[in-house]
Parts: C-alpha cells; structure tokens; sequence
C-alpha cells in the first residue's frame, strides 16, 4: 500500500 | 499544497473557531455534545504527537498547534466555565460504542505496527465517527441552533474538501493513503443527511428542526 512518509495533511 | 487542501484546512479551523465564539458570545453550550468535543480533542492529541517528532512545516505546525489549543478551550468552556448550561441529560450517546471498536481498528489495520503509527490511525478511524455524539443528540431535541449547524456544515465541508484534494493528489502525486481516504469517505457521507436539511431549511432561513 503506497503512502507517503512523511504526514503533511492535517 | 492544492487549494483544495487549503480551503479544507480552513474550513475546519472556521467550524472550529465558530463554535468556540457560540459558546463564547452566548455564555452557553446548549445543543452542543461535549462528548463530540471530547472525542476532537482526542482526535488532535493522538494524531499531532508528531510534533515532538517531525516538522513539516511552519504552517503545519502552527495549525496543528491552534487546533490542539482550540479543542481543548472549546472542552474547557463545555465541562467548566459553562457547565451549568451544559445540556447532559441529551448528550448520551454511549462514547465506548465508538472508541472500543475504533481502537480495536487501528490496531488491526495500519501501515505499520508502531506506537506512533497506531495512535495516528486511531486519530483518523476516531475523527471519521467523531461527530455521531452530536447528531445524536439533535436528532434527540429534533432541533439545532442555526449557529451551531453553520459549524456542522463548515466540518463537513472540510472532509469534502479533502476528498478532491486525495483525487487531486492522486492525479499529479500519485498519492494515495487508503486509510485516510476511506475513513474520510465515511466521515463525509455521514455528514450527507445534514447536508441536506442544512441546504433545504437553514440556507432558506429555517431554523432546522426535525419531524417529531
């Protein structure tokens, strides 16, 4: 499953 | 950053901050579910620890910062300094109901078996049904202040909002975050029925109030 590391969104 | 992230993004500090100023101007919290606010305010905490770990931005930072603040004022004002117009007896939707299964949740389904990471998609599974308290408890008086269904609408506008931002993203990032995306499809239709009576009563000057 693709995600990113890093959260930016709130 | 597209503009729908940010409209999103202010949307949700606008249904923040509109409801803060309710409780604030009117010296009261009647109508609104302090259980709702309790579970916001664990929707924050469990999702923005990583601001002990991670900076992202200056913007990122300072929202996750006045969210935080905001939720707990908003608590503060509820089961404190206004308690006396605290509206218990309506406000009795069983929170365990959700916050047992949603924790049970995001310990089955995560992206990665770490503190951090469980605690984060807790926060997204919690906000996703975070709101049901306060529905519940219009759906008990059968009627909501307009103040208090213009911050409803302002927080369901903002998952929608994040909804075209995650198509968006999609297309020109090739992002996608299925945990997100689904409890944040869920969030939204959730908001759907009150969507409807908001725009075929409260924007045509009705104040809304449901069938007996």
């Amino acid at each position: 499953c693709h995600r990113t590391k890093v959260k930016d969104e709130l | 950053m597209n503009i729908f992230r940010l409209t999103g993004d202010l949307s949700h500090l606008a249904a923040i901050i509109i409801l803060l100023l309710k409780i604030w101007k009117s010296r009261s919290c009647a109508g609104i579910s302090g259980k709702s606010q309790i579970l916001f305010a664990m929707v924050f905490t469990t999702r923005y620890l990583d601001l002990l770990t991670a900076y992202i931005s200056l913007y990122n930072t300072s929202m996750k910062i006045i969210y935080i603040g905001c939720s707990y004022a908003t608590v503060y004002l509820i089961y404190a300094k206004f308690k006396a117009t605290y509206d218990g007896n309506h406000d009795t939707f069983r929170v365990e109901f959700l916050v047992v299964p949603v924790g049970g949740l995001s310990f089955l389904v995560n992206h990665d078996f770490s503190p951090l990471e469980i605690l984060w998609t807790f926060s997204i599974y919690l906000e996703a049904v975070a709101i049901l308290p306060q529905l519940f408890m219009i759906s008990k008086t059968g009627e909501a202040e307009t103040i208090t269904t213009h911050y409803l609408f302002f927080l369901g506008l903002y998952r929608a909002l994040y909804l075209i931002n995650w198509v968006w993203r999609f297309y020109f990032e090739g992002f996608f975050d299925m945990i997100a995306i689904v409890a944040g499809v869920v969030q939204t239709i959730l908001y759907c029925d009150f969507f409807y009576l908001y725009v075929t009563k409260v924007l045509k000057g009705k104040k809304l109030s449901l069938p007996a």
